[in-house]
């Protein structure tokens, strides 16, 4: 049996660089 | 002839291979090589976590590894300096202008995604952590 696959969907923010908050305490 | 790719340093990640589909905040579906400025910010806006910042590229040197450069970064309003080490294929999404790397034809080579040529000034997209309170 072959299971038809499913198209891989991605979220969109894995797209962008996640860089460290600027946030000062 | 044929001539072997060294081996990567870093995976490639699998969704900036054009036809790649992309959901968005709302739900849209979009392929990678169809995202705009706009959706990029409108997702941000939805999300409760994460906010867009503007990441200006400072400098890009070579990096330790074979095709690897290093990307400074100066982050948000703060200017906070951050550095990244990528793949000179590896694409940022700059603000107004789309998908770039520090060698668009190796990354349209391998991704089959167009860019443009990643300069020092030019402005990506990036995100942060929104403060939790």
């Amino acid at each position: 049996n072959v299971e038809p696959r499913s198209v891989p969907v991605f979220p969109w923010h894995s797209l962008v660089p996640f860089l460290a908050p600027t946030q000062s305490d | 002839p044929s001539v072997s790719s060294p081996p990567s340093p870093v995976a490639l990640p699998p969704f900036f291979m054009r036809g790649s589909i992309i959901q968005l905040a709302d739900g849209e579906l979009k392929r990678v090589e169809d995202l705009k400025t706009e959706d990029f910010i409108q997702s941000a806006e939805i999300s409760n976590e994460l906010k867009i910042d503007s990441s200006t590229v400072e400098r890009i040197d070579t990096g330790q590894s074979p095709n690897a450069v290093v990307i400074q970064f100066s982050v948000g309003e703060l200017k906070a300096q951050v550095c990244v080490e990528v793949l000179v294929e590896y694409p940022f999404f700059v603000f107004g202008q789309g998908w770039s790397s520090c060698c668009p034809d190796r990354t349209t080579q391998l991704f089959e995604l167009s860019c443009a040529k990643l300069c020092v000034g030019d402005v990506c997209v990036s995100l942060t952590l929104r403060s939790l309170k």
